[in-house]
């Protein structure tokens, strides 16, 4: 864990000025000669040679151009060796890390991106995504992509945007018109540095297909047919109605459905589609007759197989076009319907006895044909004549035993119309079943002819068991006793009778004795009566609600009504039971390295070097670990934050170097590091936590220009005894802790901070009541946490300008306290009390605070603004303080930003 | 006592300072 100086240098270029980077040394050279020796990639391992040292001196030289996307970083082993070649230290290792340029381009995974999204989408659907790396580094401007759509084709109006940073396509509007243009191509730009204009790009092409939605209304291609037909002809293409629909073809979107909306009642016509044409072929089915129906009015109506998109279904009204069908004459003749007839003979005719008429009728005008004659056909037996003009038929002779016996029972004759004119013949067909019963062979029984029904009636019961069964011919029983042949047993009907079986009988009798007992148990059961009666009820007390504890099963029983106000602590989401979570950091970004910060600074201050305003981003899928609160976390707790996140450190101190490095204007490094690490390893019991200084090593007077509250935090770091330590300004702190000037506390968080003051009191002890202004205090005191360990949350806004104590804090500008500190030491919060008190961002996810103090060079116009940031998921918090020339005396233009 | 002096380049005026790592805890 411990923070190091990382020598660095910077890919693409000759790195030899700042030679020598690094030096060794080893106190051993004191007394004897001490040979250095470096290993490692780079050294003895490939790429060799890219560092070398002076083996007397100690100094570590870089020879080559390094390119950071093939080595990273280098690990350099310093050895000391005695003049035998034995190791007088223990190997020490040397981080080299290399500065990234901007030396790579976005690279796309492919050329040309294939997309597809349906016409009339809604505004802002994802359409696709686009995916382009950069070998640059990581997390780093110089591998960040904008993305930008700079070209579309067909161009009459952009119809989509793009996401800068994820490269998602979704659509501007919800114009899309596949009718209009079925597809679109757009070429995209891929920036890094974020889009800036010194990043490198590339470019792709998207091709975005436009999928058919059923967003057009189908229409028939005539508003009206008139069709002309032959009565009793079928067709089987009569006409072909042409349907025009604008969508896709081929598709179900483009297939129509005609239907007939009226008219068709004698189902004569049917519409069969032709789904490559799109024409409905209309079919006579059945024939129609002209001497009924000699015009008919066929209403039709399209749509299509699919249905309508949502966004015209309302303008979808069912249009009827009208089919006008004539209906022509033929002359058809005469004709026997219906074609068979049955007659009755009784045994009492005689010879010339009227059997009956057969006549055929004229289907032309439906009457009994005038212009035919009748001749019988087929006539077994020779039994019947009938008139060849009026069709009447008669008995040839009176009926025989023995014409009975060869007709088998049966007489079937034909009788023939013949249409002289038309050269037609029809044919009837005459039935005689003759039954022998009452049949005497002397003639005199009677002939018995019954009406043969063409398919024979069954007749359907429904079983008492709900089963349904056709039988033949069963007899219905007449309930009065009448109309039986008494051949059947009468069927019975279900529910007339009600028969219990012995299974009912039984459950009737166990019903019974069910309820004689229920009053016998309630005699015997004594629930009221002593325990210890042996088996029974549990007896329930009185005035009690059983039990069954209402508030759970451990715990004290809630107030009345607390019930209702159970606080739940909330988990985000993805998280467990848990209720504290921390965010290890595997990357940091500072966007606005040389960027905006640095503008709101001004030309002027630019020589301070930099500022990480963003703070520190939270990547993209941050692990996620969690704690459970209390006190039983404190080791947890470490595991969980594992420190500072060591690329931050390194990003930092090298940028920061870099950043002196290649001012203009010199500027002494006044930057050191505060870390506020909370309840981490090693923090003594009740302690607020630890604070870690990190600065110069050789050179410790650079104390004296910081400003008070981080020179206590540094000494207390560097374990100088602040008791002898000298008070540069010794009206610093105020001794009250309470806001000695309450509108300048107040203007300075105008964002609606509250005044912090004694009400956090006894938490704010990091500097306020360590600092040395009394011989009494060495160290931050232990404190009685209202909130439990880890449950601190200190914040301080002070100031010392301005009207407050001018006579004071005018001193040296580059060397003198600060005029403004925001200074925020936040750390779990798991209680919410101090919500009320402090609108503080809620920072239960940040880990570390980093404070950052900055001297701004004398002459310098005060800023605009101070803006903190909120970093609310990350596990660094970056704090700037600035120092601000007081010689205006203006502090009002001053605004926090929480 | 063996170390490591990184060079800072943030100097100007001509000096060359080195950096010991160095994290004292409290």
């Amino acid at each position: 864990e411990w923070i190091k100086y990382a020598a660095a240098c910077r890919e693409g270029e000759d790195n030899s000025k700042r030679n020598p980077i690094a030096k060794i040394h080893s106190d051993c050279a004191a007394n004897q000669q001490v040979t250095y020796r470096i290993s490692g990639v780079g050294i003895d391992q490939p790429p060799y040679g890219i560092f070398v040292i002076n083996q007397k001196t100690g100094e570590i030289n870089i020879t080559s151009i390094v390119d950071r996307e093939v080595t990273p970083y280098f690990i350099i082993v310093c050895r000391a060796l005695n003049l035998q070649g034995q190791d007088l230290e223990r190997p020490l290792e040397l981080r080299v890390r290399v500065l990234d340029i901007n030396d790579n381009p976005p690279v796309f995974s492919m050329t040309t991106f294939i997309g597809q999204i349906e016409e009339n989408s809604n505004a802002n659907t994802l359409v696709m995504k686009l995916n382009a790396t950069d070998a640059d580094e990581p997390n780093n401007l110089n591998s960040k992509i904008a993305f930008k759509i700079i070209r579309q084709e067909p161009s009459d109006s952009p119809m989509f945007i793009i996401n800068r940073y994820t490269g998602e396509i979704r659509t501007m509007n919800n114009f899309l018109d596949r009718e209009q243009y079925g597809q679109y191509s757009l070429a995209v730009k891929g920036s890094d540095r974020d889009g800036g204009a010194d990043g490198m790009s590339a470019e792709c092409e998207c091709n975005i297909k436009i999928l058919d939605v059923n967003d057009n209304i189908p229409y028939l291609e005539h508003s009206s047919y008139n069709i002309e037909i032959a009565e009793n002809a079928l067709h089987s293409d009569l006409a072909q109605i042409r349907v025009i629909d604008l969508d896709e073809e081929y598709t179900d979107n483009w297939v129509a459905v005609i239907f007939f909306i009226s008219g068709n009642e004698g189902n004569w016509f049917e519409i069969e589609m032709n789904e490559k044409t799109n024409v409905g072929i209309l079919k006579v089915v059945k024939p129609l007759d002209y001497e009924e129906t000699k015009n008919l009015q066929l209403s039709i109506g399209v749509r299509n197989k699919a249905e309508f998109h949502h966004s015209i279904m309302s303008q979808y009204k069912l249009t009827a076009t009208v089919v006008s069908v004539t209906v022509t004459n033929v002359v058809e003749g005469s004709v026997f319907r219906p074609g068979t007839k049955t007659y009755v003979v009784t045994s009492n005719m005689e010879a010339n006895s009227k059997v009956g008429e057969f006549v055929a009728i004229d289907m032309d005008t439906g009457l009994p044909s005038t212009t035919v004659r009748y001749v019988m056909g087929s006539n077994p037996a020779d039994l019947l004549v009938v008139d060849s003009k009026t069709g009447i038929l008669t008995l040839r002779n009176q009926v025989t035993m023995e014409q009975y016996q060869m007709l088998n029972k049966r007489y079937q004759g034909t009788i023939l119309s013949i249409d002289d004119s038309l050269h037609r013949t029809c044919t009837g067909t005459i039935i005689i079943d003759l039954d022998g019963s009452g049949w005497k062979t002397e003639g005199t029984s009677t002939v018995s002819v019954q009406t043969t029904k063409e398919n024979g009636e069954e007749t359907t019961f429904t079983e008492p068991g709900g089963e349904t069964s056709s039988r033949g011919p069963y007899v219905i029983t007449d309930e009065n006793g009448g109309g039986t042949n008494g051949e059947r047993e009468p069927y019975q009907r279900p529910g007339d009778n009600v028969h219990f079986g012995p299974a009912g009988i039984g459950l009737l009798i166990m019903g019974f004795l069910v309820l004689g007992l229920v009053p016998f148990l309630l005699i015997c059961c004594d629930c009221g009566g002593a325990p210890g009666g042996g088996a029974g009820f549990e007896p329930v007390p009185e005035c009690s609600d059983g039990v069954i504890h209402p508030w759970a099963a451990e715990g004290p029983q809630p107030a009345p009504g607390d019930l209702t106000t159970i606080c739940v602590p909330q988990i985000p989401p993805g998280g467990g039971v848990t209720m504290m979570e921390c965010i290890d950091n595997s990357g940091v970004y500072t966007n606005d390295y040389y960027g905006r910060e640095m503008q709101d600074l001004g030309g002027g201050e630019r020589t301070t070097g930099f500022e990480l305003m963003e703070g520190v981003k939270a990547p993209a899928a941050p692990d996620i670990c969690q704690e459970y609160s209390g006190t039983l976390r404190r080791n947890s707790m470490r595991e969980c934050r594992e420190g500072l996140n060591m690329n931050f450190m390194e990003n930092y101190f090298c940028q920061k170097a870099y950043a002196y490095d290649e001012e203009d204007e010199g500027q002494p490094s006044n930057d050191c590091l505060l870390i506020y690490d909370n309840e981490s390893i090693a923090s003594p019991a009740g302690s607020v936590g630890c604070c870690s200084f990190i600065g110069e090593d050789l050179d410790e007077s650079f104390l004296e220009t910081l400003g008070p509250k981080f020179k206590k935090l540094a000494d207390i770091s560097l374990g100088i005894d602040t008791e002898y330590y000298p008070d540069p300004d010794p009206s610093w702190p105020p001794r009250n802790t309470e806001p000695v000037c309450p509108q300048q506390t107040t203007g300075l968080v105008a964002s609606g901070h509250p005044t912090v003051s004694h009400h956090v009191g006894a938490t704010t002890v990091i500097s306020e009541n360590t600092y040395p202004s009394g011989p009494s205090v060495h160290h931050p005191m232990p404190i009685s946490d209202p909130l439990g360990y880890g449950n601190v949350t200190v914040t301080e806004s002070y100031t010392t300008s301005g009207t407050l104590k001018p006579s004071v804090h005018l001193h040296d500008n580059l060397h003198g306290p600060n005029v403004v500190v925001t200074e925020r030491v936040v750390g779990p919060i798991s209680g919410a009390d101090l919500h009320g008190m402090l609108e503080m961002p809620d920072l239960r996810d940040g880990s570390n605070v980093i404070v950052t103090e900055r001297v701004i060079a004398p002459g310098s116009s005060l800023p605009t603004s101070l803006t903190i940031p909120t970093p609310i998921e990350s596990s660094n918090v970056v704090v700037t303080e600035r120092v601000i020339q007081p010689t205006s005396g203006m502090m009002g233009s001053l605004s926090m930003h929480p | 006592e063996f170390q490591i002096q990184v060079r800072d380049y943030n100097a100007k005026n001509g000096t060359i300072k080195w950096h010991s790592s160095r994290r004292q805890k409290r």
